[in-house]
């Protein structure tokens, strides 16, 4: 899975998310990366998100959007929300995986609780900054 | 003015650093640079966090790296279903499509539901109709397979488990789903 979030200089949010799903899975199977809310979310009053792992676990727990009610509801920060959603909610449902996420003041957080993800962001003006692992 | 940025993914699993090859991790990190460059330049440019993503996502489809599009994994039927969604968080449109064959960028397809149809989510055929209505670019299927995500198709199939993003021959680990039979 692959995916992306933005915030442009004007403050407008967007994500996009894209997938083949996984390897030998059922003709038809749907995972996470499709459905809005679960695997891809964007609102200028609160967060976008972008979802990659076990598709079903991020189904069921709406996690996309889930991030973006915490953030608007509950008032946690963009990084509490994401601790909230990918350290806590999502393994305790046995998932696995990560997402990039930006709120609308530009603060950016790339959590995961698998052994790596493959992520990078950059501010305009700075150079990108990458990783893979922890 | 905001703080424009943009931050990608491109999967997440049992990514073991030991057995991960210093070039294949090189090719990794360029191909990552080079994706979050362009969204840099055309958000410097003034460019729509919507036209980012976009981008940013038509490029990591073209990258056989990464499963979506070119080099997106292998189902049981051995063929290749895709997926993709996009959000606009100023006007909260959305689109996207699900179980495409055939269309070389699905998030172009995601995007074009955004902008073009009053759905949110297209299907199978309807969905590939819907692409060429709007022409965007029709591949075979094979398009989309790769030496590696065939390998690890096949090390699946003899296990008889599903596998993660990331887990299997072409990252150096295997990562297995529970063997709940999901795949029939």
């Amino acid at each position: 899975t692959v995916g992306a979030v933005a915030l442009d200089q004007l403050g407008n949010l967007a994500a996009a998310t894209s997938t083949g799903g996984i390897t030998n899975k059922h003709a038809g199977r749907v995972g996470d990366s499709p459905i809005i809310g679960a695997g891809c979310y964007a609102n200028n009053a609160s967060v976008a998100v972008s979802c990659t792992g076990s598709g079903e676990v991020f189904m069921r727990t709406l996690a996309a959007y889930d991030i973006a009610a915490l953030v608007t509801y509950s008032n946690l920060s963009l990084q509490e929300a994401c601790q909230k959603v990918v350290m806590e909610k999502i393994p305790q449902l046995g998932g696995s995986g990560g997402l990039v996420a930006v709120d609308r003041l530009g603060n950016v957080a790339l959590p995961f609780n698998s052994e790596g993800m493959y992520r990078g962001y950059g501010y305009i003006g700075d150079a990108p900054d990458v990783g893979i692992y922890r | 003015m905001c703080n424009a940025v943009i931050a990608i993914h491109g999967g997440a699993g049992a990514i073991a650093q030991a057995s991960l090859s210093v070039q294949k991790e090189k090719q990794y990190f360029a191909a990552l640079r080079k994706i979050v460059s362009a969204g840099q330049r055309l958000l410097a440019g003034g460019g729509s966090a919507l036209d980012a993503v976009t981008q940013a996502v038509r490029l990591l489809e073209e990258c056989p790296l990464f499963n979506a599009g070119k080099g997106a994994v292998f189902t049981h039927a051995g063929d290749h279903e895709l997926d993709a969604s996009i959000m606009d968080g100023f006007s909260l449109q959305a689109g996207a499509v699900a179980g495409v064959k055939h269309i070389r960028n699905p998030i172009l397809a995601a995007r074009a539901i955004l902008e073009h149809s009053p759905h949110v989510m297209l299907t199978g055929d309807g969905a590939e109709d819907f692409a060429e209505q709007q022409r965007l670019e029709r591949v075979e299927n094979e398009f989309f397979s790769t030496p590696e995500r065939f390998a690890q198709l096949k090390l699946a199939r003899q296990r008889g488990e599903m596998l993660l993003d990331h887990g299997g021959a072409a990252a150096g680990g295997v990562q297995f789903m529970p063997p709940d039979q999901k795949f029939g």
